[in-house]
């Protein structure tokens, strides 16, 4: 069975769909994972960073999400030519899904059963999750083993940790006692500008200790330019400084689930 | 009566709360104007970036929005030691706000109705939109008399400005006919990267002419700075680029919103 790792947070832009994406690229090329990604963001930017690997099919997530006899997240998967690697298309009507699931019977727990039978086809699935803590979010943090949280060390970004972390532990209370928490990732790491970031990352260190992920993502272009492709960061910059530190993030991940 | 400006980009992280709060500092302090800055998004980075410019006082927004017999805006905002400048202090619950809402007669609204006297104590009123296109965001469309969207010049950004943009007309055919676009601002233009940036911005040229707005903010580390000490970037560094950008930002909208 696959482990599932939710990939939050609250704050926009910190490399949510970046991690999902090219984590789940590196999981699948250096440790021959099936893994699939699936896009919980109505913006559909999961789809949009790997256009040029996507091949035609898969469905509609919100059709999965909306039904009331449920269906399978496995119904609706796109294959890419990235061995082991598969998608769900990006979906604009998950903004609806949002509003249309507030009063579902259970409304938490609709995505987890949407992957029961999914979780047998793959080592993997990774959630990319919106810029918020509703509904969806809170479907992936239920059907999640561990949480990923990106953050970008500035004030704003930590701050909205702190309320993840929180959501975590009430999720992990009434809904999900198996939630776990994967790490804190330092995203968008300046090397340039060391003071500001020195200052936040010691501020994170000593508010989560272990749980602080010791590989950051430094800012990198290829990141971005690699999106702008439609590519993942492997095809795109392999000796790029993104590329290496995607890599070492897989290397932390694959670890982690395999002694879970 | 005041002018209601929605600040509002679906992708996160573009620089919406960067732009609302130093747009409304450039406005209160260099044209005189009576500005409030209304906070939408459960994050509250409105109130965290002028921590230290903020009076004590203010309530809480969702306590407005959820009344079923109304209130005013009014009623919960916080004043700052910037003259002219008051806000809507951060308040979390705007999270469940969002979903309560949805079942209620006429939802988007609910903020129009709740800004109806506080219209005529101030000239200018900024909404900080979330980095969504749900309820909160679309009583901010609703309210409003123009939108700006910040967007930075990389794929995922620009592609969210589209699904803005067709939202704006459908509020505007169904419920806010004087909605009208400012403009889409570009934010965080990297001046050491010109050859992605400049394809962007072609793009965002060719896709929306005239609506594109000709200042543009450049990436400028002074105001990440501003923000992590919860100052304005005109009372933190007066001659930075950031401070020059967003200057001439509230130079344009003081003219368009005069000759509107
Ligand atoms: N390490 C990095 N170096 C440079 N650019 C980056 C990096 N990580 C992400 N980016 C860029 O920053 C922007 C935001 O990243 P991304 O879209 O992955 O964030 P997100 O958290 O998924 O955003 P949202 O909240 O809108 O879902 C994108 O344009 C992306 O290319
Ligand atoms: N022009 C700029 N130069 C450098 N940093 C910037 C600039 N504009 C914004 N930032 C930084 O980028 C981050 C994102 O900006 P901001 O929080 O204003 O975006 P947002 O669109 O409001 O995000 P969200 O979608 O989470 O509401 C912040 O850390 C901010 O300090
Ligand atoms: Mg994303
Ligand atoms: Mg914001």
């Amino acid at each position: 069975n696959a482990a599932v790792v939710a990939v939050a947070a609250q704050k926009g832009g910190v490399g949510k769909t970046t991690t999902a994406v090219n984590l789940g690229a590196a999981l699948a090329r250096f440790h021959g994972q099936n893994v699939l990604v699936v896009d919980l963001d109505a913006q559909g930017h999961v789809q949009r960073s790997l256009r040029t690997h996507i091949k035609p099919g898969g469905g509609s997530l919100s059709q999965v999400i909306e039904r009331e006899d449920g269906g399978e997240v496995l119904d609706v998967v796109a294959h890419t030519d990235i061995p082991g690697l598969h998608i769900t298309p990006g979906d604009p009507r998950l903004r609806e899904s949002e509003n249309l699931v507030t009063t579902r019977i259970g409304k938490e727990f609709i995505l987890r059963d949407a992957l029961e039978v999914t979780r047998s086809h793959y080592d993997v699935i990774i959630l990319d999750c919106p810029p918020n803590l509703g509904n969806l979010t809170l479907n992936a943090l239920v059907a999640a083993d561990r949480v990923l949280v990106p953050c970008e060390p500035t004030p704003l970004s930590i701050q909205g940790v702190d309320a993840l972390i929180r959501t975590c532990a009430t999720v992990s209370d009434r809904l999900n006692p198996k939630l776990d928490i994967l790490g804190i990732l330092v995203t968008r790491y300046d090397g340039r500008n060391t003071s500001l970031n020195d200052v936040a990352i010691a501020e994170l260190s000593q508010a989560y200790g272990e749980a602080l992920i010791d590989e950051k993502i430094n800012i990198n272009t290829s990141l971005a330019r690699a999106q702008h492709a439609g590519r993942d960061i492997f095809s795109f910059a392999p000796r790029s400084r993104g590329a290496t530190n995607y890599k070492s993030l897989a290397e932390h991940v694959a670890t982690a689930l395999r002694s879970a």
